[in-house]
């Protein structure tokens, strides 16, 4: 027969208990705890027929780890089968216990006593099932269970066990760089949905060159189907790719590239590298203005590559009847430049505003010519300055003190004449 | 001005005539081709308002006549005829007038200390106001004469003790004392507005110290002449000019 127990504590005997035990007997407690408890049993008396192996009369014990341990003989004549006092845990909240006679029991043993306690919480962290850990990265244990977080930059899986890698939409603009799977050479996280995007401007042609360590877990007989990379190339399929040899290096001839990998719930493996990079078709190598000078100097110039053209001190960048403040040139698709190149002309101020009550003598307006102003009579200048100005780099007139502003030509004050001069 | 002496034509070329309806109403002077610094009591409005300048005799043909675009009085100045704190003003003229050497305006002074006024510092007050004791009428000719700044406590004293039958006058920081001692030299009626100027030596150019404003009798003994003190006002001053310039 069977019988069920629960709550939070009992007991249960052999039959007849504590006169002998009838023979032919095979009878089965199971006993459940409260969720979250553990259950502790143990025995007041326990007096079976001893026997190599327990194999005549026994006490079995049947954890719902599946672990079974079988108890005969008497505790008192220390055999070696007996639970003596030991006391006797379930790994979780069940446990099963089955007693057998079988046809004889001619020494006339009394059987025993057993008593159950459901006292102490499960810590199901540490519990381990086929050989792996209850979570992924932290696992925290609470009365009737226990729940699991993931380090900083890792989010739990759906299956609130698995941390996976924050690894999808990540997109790369440069004209060279690395991908690599998560943690990458350490082992790559589980149930990982990672794509990442390179993508250049139409053009560019984008190289893949796979380094090792290549590592993605395989089968020997079916082609990748527990973790996949797989690239995709405009409308060009690469892959699926896994197991341990790096693929050849891959010229997609497209500027727009797209990595996939996918990772199962299982699997130590290190996951992959991928060094990429770029060409595209180059632009004449510019040539410099006179008086002018072209940065940065490049051996070659390809699309998105710019140059900027500056010219030396007091000349000035012009592209036909336009003065340009700035001048940077871009390499298109194709390769062509997007502009023609600037030339370099002297700076020149034109010609310098008039002032009131005043005049302004010169001769030439380019740069680091002179002028003077001066004002009419009974006016002078006001802050009392020598009224010279430069043609500046800058195209501008300036005073000693770098002010562009012509002078003010204000009245004399105080000077009169007469008495009052003495 | 009494006590003083006639002008001569060019002597004192920052000196403006202010008349309303034709009458002179008072002085000012000229600090720059088109403003007319004088005292906020001789303006009121600017209907029939005009200045002339570039003369000493009131019926000179050469002179200058111009007009008022605009005026500004000191938003502190609320004369009742006992305080007269704030007492200063600026004209815009509608036009700029030719300089001449009978036109010129007189400097501004700097913040530099050699201005701050000191008991003692001779200036020259002029205008065409009262100019004898015993007559109430302007002077024909402009008159100007040299006094001296008064000692500001002793002056301010002795009008803090005097009762006039309106009130007690009210002198405060932003005046200057000015005249002799034992009287006999001062502005008048007739004079407000007008220049009370300094030469800074080391210019050697003539500045404003003062405007003539107000006084207890003219020429008194014991009882100074008081300015409007002009160093207080250079923020405003220049402000003004150059916010409607």
């Amino acid at each position: 027969g069977v019988e069920l127990l629960t709550g939070l504590f009992g007991s249960f005997t052999s039959p007849n208990f504590p006169n002998v035990y009838p023979n032919n007997q095979l009878i089965t407690w199971n006993i459940t705890a409260p969720a979250g408890h553990r259950l502790r049993l143990y025995f007041t008396h326990f007096e079976l027929e001893p026997s190599l192996h327990c194999e005549y009369d026994y006490l079995q014990l049947i954890s719902d780890d599946n672990s079974t341990v079988r108890f005969c003989g008497e505790g008192e004549k220390n055999y070696a089968d007996s639970p003596k006092n030991a006391d006797l845990y379930s790994s979780m909240t069940t446990m099963s216990v089955t007693f057998r006679s079988d046809y004889s029991n001619e020494e006339r043993f009394t059987g025993f006593q057993a008593y159950y306690t459901a006292e102490e919480d499960i810590d199901e962290c540490v519990i381990a099932v086929d050989g792996e850990r209850a979570c992924d990265h932290y696992c925290h244990n609470y009365i009737g269970s226990f729940y699991c977080t993931c380090r900083l930059g890792y989010q739990l899986h759906a299956n609130k066990k698995d941390c996976t890698a924050e690894c999808s939409g990540q997109v790369l603009i440069d004209r060279s760089g690395e991908l690599t799977s998560p943690d990458y050479p350490l082992f790559y996280p589980r149930m990982s949905q990672c794509d990442y995007t390179i993508r250049l401007p139409d053009g560019f042609q984008i190289n893949l060159d796979f380094v090792e360590i290549f590592d993605v877990e395989t089968h020997p007989g079916v082609s990748c189907p527990y973790d996949v990379l797989m690239i995709t190339a405009d409308s060009r399929e690469y892959g699926p790719f896994c197991g341990t040899k790096p693929p050849a290096r891959i010229e997609t001839g497209a500027h727009q590239v797209r990595v996939t990998f996918r990772s199962d719930g299982s699997g130590k493996n290190r996951g992959w590298k991928i060094k990429y990079s770029s060409t595209a078709k180059p632009c004449p190598n510019p040539m410099a203005p006179l008086r002018g000078r072209i940065y940065p100097q490049q051996d070659q110039y390809i699309l998105t590559d710019t140059f900027n053209v500056t010219c030396d001190l007091g000349f000035q960048l012009t592209l036909g009847d336009e003065k340009l403040p700035f001048y940077q040139a871009t390499c298109l698709k194709g390769g062509f430049w997007d502009g023609p190149l600037p030339l370099c002309t002297l700076v020149d101020c034109e010609a310098p505003n008039n002032v009131n009550n005043g005049s302004v003598q010169f001769s030439t307006t380019t740069y680091k010519s002179q002028i003077k102003y001066s004002c009419e009579e009974l006016y002078t200048i006001k802050d009392d300055t020598d009224g010279v100005y430069t043609c500046a780099d800058d195209g501008y007139w300036r005073d000693a003190l770098g002010r562009k502003s012509p002078p003010d030509c204000i009245p004399i004050c105080g000077k009169p004449t007469g008495r009052l001069a003495k | 001005v009494i006590g003083g002496e006639d002008a001569q034509k060019n002597e004192i070329p920052w000196q403006v005539m202010i008349l309303k309806g034709g009458r002179l109403k008072g002085g000012g002077v000229l600090l720059r081709d088109d403003w007319v610094l004088t005292a906020a009591h001789v303006l009121q409005d600017m209907s029939g308002l005009a200045v002339k300048l570039g003369l000493v005799k009131r019926s000179d043909p050469d002179a200058v006549v111009a007009f008022p675009k605009d005026i500004f009085i000191h938003p502190s100045y609320h004369h009742d005829g006992l305080n007269f704190d704030h007492d200063i003003a600026l004209i815009k003229l509608k036009q700029k007038v030719p300089l001449s050497a009978a036109i010129m305006p007189v400097c501004l002074p700097g913040k530099e200390e050699r201005f701050i006024l000191q008991t003692n510092d001779y200036g020259t007050v002029s205008g065409w106001g009262v100019w004898h004791k015993t007559s109430n009428r302007g002077s024909y000719n402009l008159k100007y004469a040299e006094i001296p700044v008064a000692d500001f406590a002793e002056c301010k004293a002795k009008y803090d003790a005097l009762v006039t039958p309106n009130g007690r006058l009210v002198v405060t920081d932003n005046m200057v004392c000015a005249g002799l001692e034992q009287g006999g030299v001062d502005s008048c009626q007739g004079d407000s507005g007008g220049p009370y100027v300094f030469l800074d030596k080391q210019s050697r150019s003539w500045y404003i110290g003062g405007i003539v404003s107000w006084g207890y009798t003219c020429a008194e003994a014991g009882y100074y002449g008081m300015y409007t003190k002009v160093t207080n006002y250079i923020d405003w001053i220049e402000d003004i000019m150059l916010k409607n310039s």
